[in-house]
């Protein structure tokens, strides 16, 4: 198999991240990991 | 999410923020392309409705749950998170869907390990009671879109959720696409009774065939069989493992006349995109000389019995399979489509034409099928961090493209397919602009489930972006590959120029490659696109210049009509209408936009008219109060006069 003069490029930084890695790795502490409240949610939390 | 006052209208406004990554705008279309496919949810440019979806680069993946009715609701599609299934995950969010294992019942369906959450963390395993959430009615969903995976949000290395069925641990946190249940809990929550882009499906597993219909005026009949004669001897739905089902349309040219035609039509169906796509599988068991047409029969009050039109001939010789076509079509009117088959010579005494699995859809067809033989054994016995590629394809537009695919996962990365794309050139290929700009490369694994509406297929995109370099090189990743890539001999003995791969190393575990439909007959099938997406690095028309659907900019019409204030002019029942500019806190009013008004204005208005009532009343309470004053001190000098006479 032939190699390719550049290297290839992955995509994902050659890991298999979910939704909730992505977020956690941005340090965004949301609500079950991808949710957003809004203030009135908040305040009832 | 319980309460109509979090549904969305069946379609909703979006607006594309400039922050987005080309790649990420590309794939957010294709998944709003998905909801139409398989749900009445349609996707439309936001043109100024008082509520809509703002996607935007964020710093991850997230939404709101449901329509919070906030006017700009924000869903952010940030770095990572351009997978089609990580935008529907986001997508039904904000149509109102919580997470799966935050159902009321989930306990009864998996186990919580609370000593493996990361500290801090355990707020993400709450459930909602049914009093805030609904299940819908339909049973937990280990193969949901909307389920965390086995180890999310854990400590170490164990997994955070244990299913109770064992068999489902490495099921749950599935990212491929919507599973049957998230599409049936989607259709009650919004009253769906049909896909918006969807046609028609026939597996013909039912003897009613899905209302197709013999044509008119044809010499022989397609026959609804189990098995045929010369081939095949089964159908492509089942293969053949389900007893007592496993049914095919065949028209057996063996024992037709020459010159014999057979004419299968669907049932009517009504466009209205005006464009369609017809996949079917066709095993050609038949002469070399027969041809099955494609042709599509129109109506109009011109032809109430309908003109055919000739779409599509499929020629070539006989092949002991099952080959998987796609044909694209343009109907505007009601139409059906036509399979005829034609006995053009003698042939062989056994053996014809045969259909499988037909669907019919308001999409565009993919371009390319790179189909994978044996494709199990090509998982288990290629080594390691070894690809193989599929042919060299060239898109309309001139590029030539292909997959590289790593049966047995790149190093590193075992248990896994990895997937890359690759430009291709060959010496002396001319008319391409290099680096190649903004095309999106789509290699989709496809679920061969007969039915296009309960496919999950996987699907990872790429774009060429002209300005990116290689690591650690100051050379353009999508150059000419005569320069950035390797020469390479193809399987007949050719030469061409292969660039560097973009990709994934993790594009789908061999376990789930191994379920489903991913692997029918022993073949994988790869449906291969490059699609120009330069459009999409312009900015998205906000609905100030953007006229609402309906209403055209006629110029006719327009011509005399000065819209000020960079308002423009629109068609609307046949009218000029002005549609004036809109800022966050000013806006142009007026038929000619000559007005502005703010919310600094609206707010001292507000004042100014407070004020006025309020001295309004305070003139209105002083009169009343001196006119009493006066009254009682009249009559109190009144009554001392009578009650003198009257002591007098």
């Amino acid at each position: 198999s032939p190699r390719a003069k550049l290297p290839d490029y992955d995509v994902d930084g050659g890991r298999d991240l979910d939704i909730f890695d992505i977020n956690e790795e941005a340090g965004l502490n949301l609500v079950e990991g991808d949710i957003v409240l809004d203030e009135t949610q908040t305040r009832n939390s | 999410i319980i309460g109509d006052q979090y549904r969305w209208p069946k379609t909703i406004p979006y607006y594309m923020e400039d922050d987005l990554e080309i790649n990420a705008k590309g794939v957010i279309l294709k998944a709003f392309e998905q909801y139409r496919l398989k749900t009445c949810i349609d996707f439309k440019p936001w043109s100024g409705e008082e509520n809509y979806i703002s996607i935007f680069k964020g710093s991850g993946c997230f939404s709101s749950v449901g329509n919070r009715k906030v006017g700009k609701q924000r869903l952010s599609i940030g770095k990572n998170c351009d997978r089609i299934a990580t935008i529907e995950h986001e997508f039904l969010h904000a149509l109102g869907f919580w997470h799966e294992q935050s159902r009321a019942d989930r306990d009864d369906y998996v186990e919580i390990m609370w000593d493996r959450i990361s500290e801090g963390k355990e707020h993400n395993f709450n459930t909602y009671d049914d009093t805030t959430s609904s299940s819908l009615g339909v049973p937990y969903d280990y193969g949901s879109m909307m389920h965390y995976s086995k180890n999310a949000f854990r400590n170490g290395t164990e997994p955070t959720i244990v299913t109770k069925i064992p068999a489902f641990s490495d099921v749950i946190g599935q990212r491929m696409e919507f599973s049957d249940s998230d599409l049936l809990k989607l259709h009650r929550l919004y009253n769906c009774t049909k896909g918006s882009t969807f046609l028609d499906s026939c597996d013909f597993e039912r003897e009613n065939i899905c209302g197709m219909i013999q044509g008119p005026g044809d010499k022989a009949d397609w026959i609804r069989v189990s098995t045929a004669a010369g081939g095949p001897s089964t159908d492509y739905s089942n293969m053949g493992k389900c007893t007592g089902s496993g049914y095919f349309m065949h028209f057996n040219t063996g024992t037709a006349n020459t010159g014999d035609t057979a004419l299968l039509e669907s049932r009517l169906v009504y466009p209205k995109r005006g464009y369609q796509c017809l996949q079917f599988f066709y095993y050609n068991s038949a002469g070399p000389s027969d041809t099955l047409k494609i042709y599509v029969r129109e109506y109009d009050s011109a032809n109430l019995s309908g003109t055919l039109r000739l779409i599509k001939t499929i020629d070539g010789s006989p092949q002991e399979l099952w080959q998987l076509h796609h044909v694209s079509l343009d109907a505007k009117k009601k139409f059906r489509v036509v399979f005829q088959g034609a006995k053009e010579g003698s042939g062989p005494s056994t053996g014809g034409m045969s259909l499988d699995d037909i669907n019919l859809s308001e999409t565009t067809c993919p371009e390319f099928v790179w189909r994978v033989k044996n494709f199990s054994d090509v998982m288990d016995k290629t080594p390691a961090d070894t690809p193989i590629f599929s042919p060299p394809f060239t898109s309309k537009e001139g590029y030539t493209f292909q997959m590289g695919l790593y049966p047995s996962g790149k190093a590193d990365y075992p248990g896994e397919l990895s997937a890359y794309a690759h430009l291709v050139a060959r010496e002396g290929d001319t008319g391409q602009t290099w680096p190649c700009p903004w095309k999106q490369i789509t290699m989709m694994l496809m679920d061969q489930h007969p039915h296009i509406q309960k496919r999950m297929s996987n699907q990872r995109s790429v774009t060429t972006d002209p300005n990116m370099t290689a690591t650690d090189s100051n050379q353009f990743f999508w150059d000419d590959p005569r320069k950035v890539g390797v020469e390479v001999t193809d399987t007949d003995g050719s030469k061409y120029f292969r660039g560097p791969g973009a990709g994934t190393p993790v594009y789908l575990t061999h376990l789930r490659a191994k379920s489903r439909d991913f692997i029918k007959g022993g073949d994988a099938i790869f449906l291969l696109t490059m699609e120009d997406v330069s459009h999409l690095t312009g900015v998205q028309p906000p609905p100030s210049v953007s006229p609402a659907p309906g209403t055209t900019a006629a110029p006719g019409v327009c011509s005399n009509v000065e819209c000020l204030n960079n308002g423009v002019c629109v068609v609307d029942g046949g009218m000029p209408e002005c549609r004036c500019d809109v800022g966050d806190d000013w806006w142009y009013y007026g038929n000619r936009c000559q007005n502005k008004g703010s919310i600094k204005d609206k707010t001292t208005l507000a004042l100014a008219s407070s004020l006025s009532v309020l001295a309004a009343m305070l003139i209105i309470t002083l009169v009343t109060v001196i006119c009493l004053k006066k009254k009682y001190k009249k009559r109190a000098n009144d009554d001392g006069v009578i009650m003198r006479n009257t002591g007098a």
